[in-house]
């Protein structure tokens, strides 16, 4: 019809410097339509919106070896807004350190699908990459390698940026009381001394969880996520909560003494919920009021009560008899916020065409209100870093994330696995394109372009 | 388009594209994420694998992508 030559690109309110929890990510694409004539157009009422406008225009430019023409586009109207809004990855650069380069290659492919939200699980058992300007001993004794494993705060500023000019929030997750084993070594008495069933101190560098009614904890706990408040801008911080072993908590005299003073008998959920009602408490008074919470599910799980408005993530139920969609039901009947990553363990790998069940599951196919299903605001694929480094996070990761992008982004109905397959292959050979190292989804194809080509 | 759209519709018509005369050209308001994002997707659409290949910094600007001969 014509050569196009430009695209207008029509912000109408001014930019907003950060996205955020309720960020507008609703776009209009105009090119050629009848009230749009032989012109191009994306709009918005906010630059999130600009964002996912432009991802959707670079995929609708195309070659044909029919014309021979290397770039086209068809006249097309697209009105286009997610269903979710929280659309998140968790990433784990704890059991393995995952690079800058890395990270923001991953967080490159996570705005061409659309996804909004980088949960950096930073720390856990193995190590401790973050390094505190407060506590840097942490860092020092607790990463793999004090100079080269670490994200020092100009790396975190980094990736922050990275991700804000791509409209991707970074919402970090520091892990506690259980999976702290490596803030312990540059935060002595920090984490519970364990003794044995005789009351024997064992051997000294075997210790459990944060140890939860030493007072000096608190004060460290608060000073650490003040900073961590101040670092991050995005309100929401994710505390973990998952896979707390008693263990040493039920061998400790001191801890012992304080359930009996108490009288909590042997219920340590009362001491979970103590240790919680302290950090929300401590962080609170340091953060004003500010400061939101994402836990993992077992603190429901363990009636543990949480500040209103934390989000509850809901992580298990994928292999258990106990079913995700009814932790959904259960939980979102209390009245929490809730999101989903059950159904959305990529770590764990098979070989053949798996990526059908991560499209097929759906967040609110659960029995529960309407009033229930809004308060599940969205899922996350997990990329825990066991198995998975920076040589293999990334064509594990992708184009498998890619179809829970799609389920969590597009209508509900859009569910049919044999329409997908054909549209999943085109994506990953563009992705594979645009230099991305990520894996055949649908085993025999070729691409225009592979790999090293 | 992937994640699929919530509307489009379109015709068989089509336009042409020429890198070197393409421009995005900003009418509402601009800033900073507006600013990159264009020259980001300028480089997607047009080039997609540069981002990936040595020695250009990352991302190059339109003049480095250019005046590039290997473009």
């Amino acid at each position: 019809r014509a050569f196009l030559d430009s695209v207008d690109i029509d912000l109408k309110q001014p930019c907003e410097y950060l996205p955020s929890a309720d960020m507008i990510e609703s776009y209009n694409i105009k090119i050629d339509t009848p009230d749009n004539p032989l012109k191009a157009t994306i709009s918005s009422d906010s630059v999130w919106g600009i964002l996912r406008g432009l991802e959707s225009l670079s995929q609708l430019v195309y070659s044909s070896t029919e014309t021979g023409v290397a770039y086209q586009i068809n006249a097309t109207e697209i009105v286009d807004f997610p269903r979710f809004s929280y659309r998140g990855l968790m990433m784990d650069s704890a059991r393995h350190y995952m690079p800058l380069k890395t990270i923001k290659k991953m967080t490159d492919l996570m705005a061409q699908n659309k996804m909004n939200v980088l949960h950096w699980h930073l720390t856990d058992d193995a190590s401790f990459p973050y390094e505190s300007t407060l506590f840097p001993n942490i860092s020092r004794y607790g990463s793999f390698q004090p100079f080269s494993h670490i994200y020092t705060a100009n790396d975190v500023r980094e990736v922050i940026e990275y991700a804000r000019m791509r409209g991707i929030r970074v919402i970090p997750e520091f892990d506690s009381p259980d999976h702290t084993q490596s803030w312990g070594r540059g935060q002595p008495k920090l984490l519970t001394e364990c003794y044995d069933d005789n009351g024997v101190l064992k051997v000294p560098d075997e210790y459990g969880a944060i140890m939860p009614i030493r007072e000096e904890n608190y004060v460290f706990l608060q000073q650490f996520f003040g900073e961590i408040f101040n670092t991050f801008p995005d309100p929401f911080v994710h505390l973990g909560g998952d896979e707390v072993s008693y263990y040493c908590w039920q061998r400790h005299p001191e801890i012992k003494a304080f359930m009996a003073a108490n009288g909590w008998g042997t219920d340590f959920t009362k001491l979970e919920q103590y240790y919680f009602d302290r950090l929300t408490a401590a962080t609170q008074e340091i953060t004003q009021n500010q400061m939101r919470y994402i836990v993992w599910q077992e603190l429901l799980d363990l009636n543990i009560t949480l500040p209103t408005g934390t989000i509850v993530e809901v992580w298990k139920g994928a292999k258990e008899e106990l079913n995700f969609l009814d932790e959904l039901a259960r939980i979102t009947k209390y009245g929490y916020q809730t999101i989903l990553s059950s159904p959305w363990y990529l770590n764990y790998i098979s070989y053949g065409l798996d990526w059908e069940k991560y499209y097929l599951a759906e967040p609110l196919d659960f029995d529960g209100s309407d009033e229930q299903k809004k308060l599940v605001i969205g899922g996350e694929v997990a990329m825990w870093s066991e198995y998975v480094d920076s040589v293999s996070v990334i064509p594990r990761t992708w184009p498998r994330a890619s179809t829970v992008a799609e389920r969590l982004w597009s209508d509900r109905s859009v569910n049919d696995t044999t329409l997908a397959a054909l549209r999943l292959e085109e994506h990953r050979c563009r992705l594979l394109k645009r230099g991305f190292m990520v894996d055949p989804s649908n085993g025999v194809n070729f691409c225009e372009q592979e790999w090293d080509m | 388009v992937w994640p699929k759209p919530q509307q489009q519709t379109y015709s068989e018509t089509f336009f042409v594209l020429r890198p070197t005369m393409f421009q995005f050209q900003v009418v509402g308001e601009r800033c900073d994420i507006i600013d990159e994002a264009v020259q980001r997707y300028y480089q997607l659409i047009f080039y997609p694998g540069a981002a990936a290949s040595a020695p250009l910094a990352y991302p190059p600007t339109l003049s480095v992508i250019q005046d590039n001969p290997q473009f």
